[in-house]
């Protein structure tokens, strides 16, 4: 399981909760505006956040951000 | 499986249930006005809450919260 | 495999039965109007009861609860 | 594999036959007009019988009982 | 996998067969009009007989039976 | 796997044939007008053979027999 | 995965091909017209031959046979 | 996974080649006008080759042959 | 997962790839005018490469070859 | 799962991230206008980013980069 | 998983980048005009480039190359 994410402006970050007990971010990825991200389900990420202006592509449809 | 959570206004919060004999909340992350969460089931969490407004986006379609 | 139960009012429960030889209540969630629950099948949870207004939304369709 | 049963009727019975050499009723659920049930078939259960005015869905369409 | 029998008329049985080298019927399930019968095939029952007025919900779509 | 068997008749024979080396008859059932037969394959039961007025139900599609 | 055979004349012959580095007959069934076989791939039949009038039902389609 | 083929003519040739390292033929079966032959991939067949005038029935659709 | 080759001419090459870390040509399949090869990928064939006038049918669709 | 990158412009970047505890570049790989790049998630790449001007395939739909 | 390359210029090549760590390129694969390669992802093989001019078919659907 993947989600693709475009950057409709800078600064639009990506942010990886942790899997486990605990929830926290472990990572945050940052894309300019134009740029797209895919992002996987993985062993340590479980949850996912995402801030500033972009479209999101998952298998639930198309989700507009921070309109 | 994941589920996605756009927050239509300040303050929507996706609260994490744990799986397991005991059912209580492991984890409330708040969001944001436009941000957007996605969320898998995991090891930890076999139900989850959202509260405030925001769209729901899983399997069965969408889902307009606190309307 | 998870259900998504909308409140349409205050009051509503989410009730898990436990799964194994004896069938008994494990837990009741308590939803206010508008909150949302997503809630999977699990080891200690193979059956469920809605109470009060709200509608379901599962694989097999949506249905209307308490109308 | 889940059913869903919604009670048009107070006094409906959602019935577990058990699984096994011997075919016996292990418990009996009664649903109150307008409560949904949502069972799964499991270790401990693999027929099911419904009683009482209710609606049926199911991966085969939805079924009127008790009309 | 399973399927659903609406019963039609009272008397509907409901016959199932043993799995394995020897065919001979296990368990008579009896249902009466309007009641519904969700069975599984399991480690014990390989096959079904339908007597009886009753609607037959499968995979392979709707069959009416005893017409 | 399993396939449907609508007699239209009396007389209707569902025949199992032997998985295995072998092929040769293990059971015949018979079904009288308007009764429905339910069959899996199984580890004794690699084949079927139908005699008589019915009507078959498979994955692929539906089948008049005998006329 | 099975294949269902609609003898429309007497002396259709369904051939059972061995599984294995040696490809020689294990067995032919012999229908009537009218009469249907529903044959499995097996550990021993790992290909099959049909002669005779009738019509062949498989996940590609219907065939029709010696027309 | 298996393949149907239809002989349109007398004379059609179902050709296995070996799975392994090396590839030869391992059997070739004639088919007579009308016939039709199922086979299967196996643990000796990874490849097919068909000669003759005949209709081919696949997952990807039908080919005719020779013509 | 295997592919349908039909020659649309003589001299059609079927070639198949080594597996592994080295890339090399293990077998070459001559096809004539009409026939047809149906071949699997396999443990020693990773890719496969196709010469000369051709119809290719693959999960993706028709390709026309040589044209 | 494999993506599909056609860069529009030269200079495209697909950039890999790494899997595990830490998320950091591995590999960039550069794309001339007018190539294309298959790429899988790996045991070592559970995210990527892509730069410049170009046409991203996934099966969430199509997406253009850098536009 | 593969993917179906039809070279429509002489000069097309399919190069293959190796799986692992380290990415380089493990093989390229150099196809005259009307040629069509069919590659799989493999234990080497995680993620692969076009150059040339060609038409590429992947689940995700045509791609033009080179244009
Ligand atoms: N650490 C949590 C992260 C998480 C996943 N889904 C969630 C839903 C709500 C809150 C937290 C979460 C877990 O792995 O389970
Ligand atoms: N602790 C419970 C959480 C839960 C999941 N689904 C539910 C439905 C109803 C009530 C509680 C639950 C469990 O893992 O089973
Ligand atoms: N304890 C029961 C709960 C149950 C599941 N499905 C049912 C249907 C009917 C009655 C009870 C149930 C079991 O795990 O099997
Ligand atoms: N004890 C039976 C229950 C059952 C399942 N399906 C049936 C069909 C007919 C009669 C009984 C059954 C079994 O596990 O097999
Ligand atoms: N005892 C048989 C029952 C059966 C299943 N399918 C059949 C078809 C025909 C006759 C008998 C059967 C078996 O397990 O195989
Ligand atoms: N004993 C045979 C029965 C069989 C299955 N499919 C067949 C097709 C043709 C002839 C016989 C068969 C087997 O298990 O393989
Ligand atoms: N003995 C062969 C039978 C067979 C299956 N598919 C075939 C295709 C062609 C020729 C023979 C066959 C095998 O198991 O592989
Ligand atoms: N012996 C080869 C047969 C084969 C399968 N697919 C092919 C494609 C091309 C050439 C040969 C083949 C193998 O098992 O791999
Ligand atoms: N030996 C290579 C063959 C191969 C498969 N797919 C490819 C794509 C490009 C180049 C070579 C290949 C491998 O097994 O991986
Ligand atoms: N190292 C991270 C990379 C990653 C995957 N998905 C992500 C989403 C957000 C941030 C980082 C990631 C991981 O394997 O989990
Ligand atoms: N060696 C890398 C190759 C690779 C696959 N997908 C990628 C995406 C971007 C960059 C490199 C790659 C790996 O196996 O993971």
């Amino acid at each position: 399981d993947y989600i693709v994410i475009k950057a409709k402006d800078n600064g639009v970050q990506v942010i990886g909760l942790t899997r486990g007990n605990d929830t926290r971010l472990h990572h945050t990825e940052k894309l300019d505006k134009g740029e797209v991200m895919i992002a996987q389900f993985t062993e340590h990420t479980s949850a996912m956040k995402i801030r500033g202006k972009a479209t999101l592509y998952t298998k639930h449809g198309e989700v507009e951000i921070d309109e």
